[in-house]
Parts: structure tokens; C-alpha cells; sequence
């Protein structure tokens, strides 16, 4: 069965699976430790106000054992064998780090959670694009310092007013645990419109991504990286991710059940309900009956076809005549018909009732006489032509009882004297 | 009784050459 019909056929909203999308992607990474074999060390034991221990090992990209590369970030996420993806050591403020994850196509993003292998940023920044990362917008602050890193009051309540503004928050910002930390993202978490996300296309846009990115702007240190032997110190400090998970939808707009690859291997939805676009967001060729809308959990809002009666491959639709009725214009009637929907025939036709209407040779030529009638146009149902004084038949191509053929073409019948 | 068809061949196109079709 197809999820966007009922069993009676109807339409009816229908969306993608929920998904990690970022699942099996690559991800593109400003800094991978192991270019050159490198030292790196983690902290063993720190409880708070403990001395601290280390472990030392090397990250070697030529070594597929000591090697974190971009994959691990997005491979399957083993909890007994965790893979780590690991930036060289102590990129700090101001540099940062860079994950720029593309999704291939438009998601409606639910969350975006980050699993660390290190201790968790004391910065960082989420970010979006609509439009395959030409530009980018704030998703989420995370500091401890939102106002020094950012500029930004710390857990800004959000209105109406401000649904599409990232918030900075200093939440997922503790230094501990060293290793293990999650921070998770919900883009809905707080929006007041989140209970009726249906009817708020300003929260439809905000959770639209078709790329993620996420920005280590700052390291938690213990402030033993300006020490005397700091060297080991600063060798404890990189950013290390096991998982990153976009949760969302494939966007379809509610017209669509699945994504797919289409021929050139881009993700499209498999649209239904007559919609068309990678993400079903217009109506396909020939429906344009009616504004192309979202489905609702109410109205399927499906595309309907236009009514050309078979005679036009073509239409547009006209929103006056929408309000009035229905919005489809027909272009190029052929067939000899004419009108919005090809219903009548041009003039010079007239109708043959003995076909239907959507009939190919539902018009017939006039055929009204070059010189017994007064013009080439004849009565639409019964194809009489208007005929000169004198003259009679459909064609008018007789003269009358009483009257005989003159030589003149302006008057081609004359009364018998 | 049915009248015959006007007959294109006897008007006198003379002052009318405009109006005269094509085929005639």
C-alpha cells in the first residue's frame, strides 16, 4: 500500500522516514590528527582537585590502527568498539576547527548530536545552510562565556517574535566528563510554535538544512597549557568526535513517502499527489488547477489537473479565476476550440453534437459561402451562417424561392420580377 | 423544390476583384 493514499484511493499526507542523515556521509575536516606521526595524550584520572595521570599514544594517518580519520565521525557507532575522529592537538582560540557535513538535499533537521571521544568544547557553534552551503546561518551557541564568545545573553528566552534566532546556551559546556560527553541539539526545543509546527512556516524554514556545520571555537584546558613543561599538557588538548548524528526527515513537503536517488545519483523525494521537485514543492505539468500547497494532517492539498477537454498539453494558472472557481487557463487549444478549459469552438467552427466535446473533431469548419453569406462566422450550435437578402441554406450558397441568381456578388440573388 | 447552388462562374467581378476568391 502507499502511505500517501488511503485504502479508498484518496490522498492523503504522507512523509520520509526518520533517519540520521548525516549516517555514512563524509564529512569535511579542517584538522585530522596523524599527518605527521604525533604524540597525543589523555588524561587517565582527574577527578576534580585530583593530580592528574596521562596516557600517551600515537596518531599515525599512515597506520590504519592509530589513524582517526573523517569517516569514524559518521560510520557505524559500535559503543564497544567506539572509532574516534581526532583533530590535531591544541587548535585554540582563535584558531577552531571545522566539521562541514552536506546532506545531499533539503532535511527538515530534528536534532544534531555530537558524541565526544575528548572532554567537550568550552565553545562551539552549530550552523546551517539552505542552499548547499553557499550561505550559512546560526543553528546553536554553545559556551560557558556566551557573552564573550559570542555576543550573546546566555538561554535568551524565544518568542514568536524571534523563533528563527540561534540561542546560546552554557548547558554541555562542563568540562567533565573528560571522555564519553554528548551534546545534543533539538531545533525545536523552546519555539513556542513547536506544538503547531503544521501551521508555522517560519518553523518549517528554521529546521530546513541541506548542510551542517559545526565550529570548535574554543578548548576546555586546565589552564596548564602555559606552563613551564606544558608540552604534555597541550598534547591532551584536541577535539575528538565517535558519532555525529543529524536526526530529520527527508523534505517533502508532505507529498512524498521516500527519498531516492534519481538518475544522476542526487536525493530526491519520490513525490506524489502531482507534485514535482526534489522536494515536491510544485505542481507537475499540466496541474495547475490550484496553488501548489503543503499536505496538512487534514488536507492532502494535492495538485489537480487543469480541465482542457483533451485539446491543449499546456496550462497556467490564473489566481482571480482560482478565487472564482478553478485556476487552470489552457494554453493553445487545438482542435479548433478555444476558451479556458477548450470547451467552445473558435471562431469559423461551430460545434458537431453528435461528438462530446473532448471528441478531436468536436468542431466543424463553417464552409459559409465566399459570396451568399455576409461573414465566415456561423451560429456556434446549429452552424448557420448569415446569409445575404435573397439567399437561404446553411451555407448559404442558394437563393431563396422566389428570387434567381443576379451577376452581381454584392447582391447574388434578385427578387424574379 | 430545391434551388440550385449559386453559380461562382456568372458574377461580373469587374468592380469587386477584392472580393473575388482565390479559386474562382
Amino acid at each position: 500500500p502507499d502511505p500517501c493514499y488511503d485504502e479508498h484511493g484518496n490522498p492523503r499526507r504522507c512523509i520520509p522516514d526518520f533517519v540520521n542523515a548525516a549516517f555514512g556521509k563524509e564529512v569535511k575536516v579542517s584538522s585530522t590528527c596523524g599527518k605527521t606521526t604525533r604524540r597525543y595524550c589523555a588524561v587517565t584520572s582527574a577527578e576534580k582537585g585530583d593530580d592528574r595521570t596521562w596516557s600517551c599514544q600515537t596518531c599515525d594517518a599512515s597506520d590504519p590502527k592509530k589513524y582517526h580519520p573523517p569517516a569514524y565521525l559518521t560510520d557505524l557507532n559500535n559503543p564497544h568498539n567506539l572509532t574516534c575522529w581526532q583533530s590535531e592537538n591544541f587548535i585554540q582560540y582563535p584558531q577552531n576547527v571545522t566539521l562541514t557535513l552536506s546532506l545531499g538535499k533539503k532535511f527538515e533537521v530534528t536534532y544534531v548530536s555530537l558524541q565526544f571521544c575528548s572532554s567537550r568544547p568550552e565553545s562551539m557553534v552549530i550552523y546551517k545552510s539552505m542552499d548547499y552551503g553557499k550561505t550559512w546561518v546560526t543553528f546553536q551557541f554553545y559556551s560557558s562565556q556566551c557573552k564573550k564568545m559570542y555576543n550573546k545573553p546566555n538561554r535568551a528566552v524565544i518568542t514568536k517574535q524571534n523563533e528563527q534566532e540561534a540561542v546560546c546556551t552554557d548547558s554541555h559546556t562542563d568540562m567533565y566528563p573528560l571522555t564519553g560527553g554528548l551534546i545534543a541539539f533539538s531545533t525545536l526545543d523552546g519555539r513556542p510554535s513547536a506544538h503547531d509546527f503544521d501551521n508555522s512556516p517560519v518553523l518549517q524554514d528554521w529546521v530546513t538544512a541541506t548542510d551542517i556545520k559545526v565550529i570548535f571555537s574554543r578548548l576546555h584546558t586546565f589552564g596548564d597549557e602555559n606552563e613551564d613543561d606544558s608540552e604534555l599538557a597541550r598534547d591532551s588538548y584536541f577535539y575528538a568526535v565517535s558519532d555525529l548524528q543529524v536526526g530529520g526527515r527527508c523534505k517533502c513537503n508532505g507529498h512524498a513517502s521516500r527519498c531516492v536517488k534519481d538518475r544522476d545519483g542526487s536525493l530526491v523525494c519520490e513525490c506524489k499527489h502531482n507534485t514535482a521537485g526534489p522536494e515536491c514543492d510544485r505542481c507537475k505539468p499540466f496541474h495547475y488547477d490550484r496553488p501548489w500547497q503543503r499536505a496538512t494532517a487534514r488536507e492532502a492539498n494535492e495538485c489537480v489537473a487543469c480541465n482542457c477537454n483533451l485539446h491543449a498539453r499546456r496550462c497556467r494558472f490564473n489566481m482571480e479565476l482560482y478565487k472564482l472557481h478553478s485556476g487552470g487557463v489552457c494554453l493553445k487549444c487545438r482542435h479548433n476550440t478555444a476558451g479556458r478549459h477548450c470547451h467552445y469552438c473558435k471562431e469559423g467552427y461551430f460545434r458537431d453534437l453528435s461528438k462530446p466535446i473532448s471528441h478531436r473533431k468536436a468542431c466543424k469548419a463553417c464552409d459559409c459561402h465566399p459570396v451568399g453569406a455576409a461573414g465566415k462566422t456561423c451560429n456556434q450550435t446549429t452552424g448557420q451562417c448569415p446569409c445575404k437578402d435573397g439567399v437561404t441554406g446553411i451555407t448559404c450558397n442558394r437563393c431563396s424561392k422566389g428570387y434567381q441568381q443576379s451577376r452581381s456578388p454584392i447582391a447574388p440573388c434578385i427578387k424574379i420580377p | 423544390e430545391v434551388m440550385p447552388t449559386l453559380d461562382m462562374a456568372l458574377f461580373d467581378w469587374t468592380d469587386y476583384e477584392d472580393m473575388k476568391p482565390a479559386d474562382t
